[in-house]
């Protein structure tokens, strides 16, 4: 997959919260 | 009946007998089978957990890097803030899960004859939409200056070119 932009790159911690709620860690 | 027949080596369609036979027919086959099943069976909660397990960190950092990639800060702020609520939650989980709902399963099985009938029509709109152009060339196809060429930049021999190229013409046609 390509690289993510530097734009991409600063949505991951938004991201990452979204999925944390989907996939709580540890499960 | 799809086991009796694969130990027989007959299509499942080739075997037309009743329950009652089958059952007959997979004691002899398979003495062992229905206990065999059993303990399969019981293995596979603890295979899908350590399947999980090995997948799960691949499968999150791939959805994130997606989800960022999909959305933009707005819309990541309002799907975060919707999974913030008691809603939000109960569907951010069970999304996940959903798409094994026997419901939704069902349904692309059902949808499943309509979806082989169409393939016949796609490889019809391939040939349709490709008719124009060139076959990929063979090695009779070749000028010399192009075999040269291949020789050069594969360190294979002619002999392996033209024989490789004949397979690979063979499969196409296949």
């Amino acid at each position: 997959a390509e690289p993510l932009t530097a734009e991409q790159e600063a949505r991951l911690p938004l991201a990452t919260s979204v999925i944390e709620k989907m996939i709580p860690p540890g499960t | 009946g799809s086991d009796v027949a694969r130990q027989l080596g007959v299509g499942r369609g080739d075997l037309d007998v009743s329950d009652a036979d089958l059952a007959v027919l997979a004691t002899i086959l398979d003495p062992a089978g229905e206990e065999r099943r059993k303990r399969e069976a019981a293995l596979l909660p603890q295979i899908m957990q350590t399947m999980m397990e090995v997948l799960e960190p691949t499968m999150r950092k791939a959805m994130i890097q997606a989800y960022a990639v999909h959305f933009d800060e707005a819309e990541l702020v309002d799907i975060d803030a919707f999974f913030s609520t008691p809603s939000g939650l109960a569907f951010a989980r069970k999304s996940f899960t959903m798409s094994s709902d026997p419901r939704i399963l069902g349904a692309s099985l059902e949808a499943m004859p309509q979806m082989m009938a169409s393939f016949g029509e796609i490889e019809r709109k391939m040939k349709a939409a490709t008719a124009d152009l060139p076959a990929p060339r063979s090695y009779g196809d070749l000028s010399m200056a192009e075999r040269k060429r291949i020789e050069t930049i594969t360190g294979f021999d002619q002999q392996q070119i033209a024989e490789a190229m004949a397979e690979a013409a063979f499969r196409r046609v296949l």
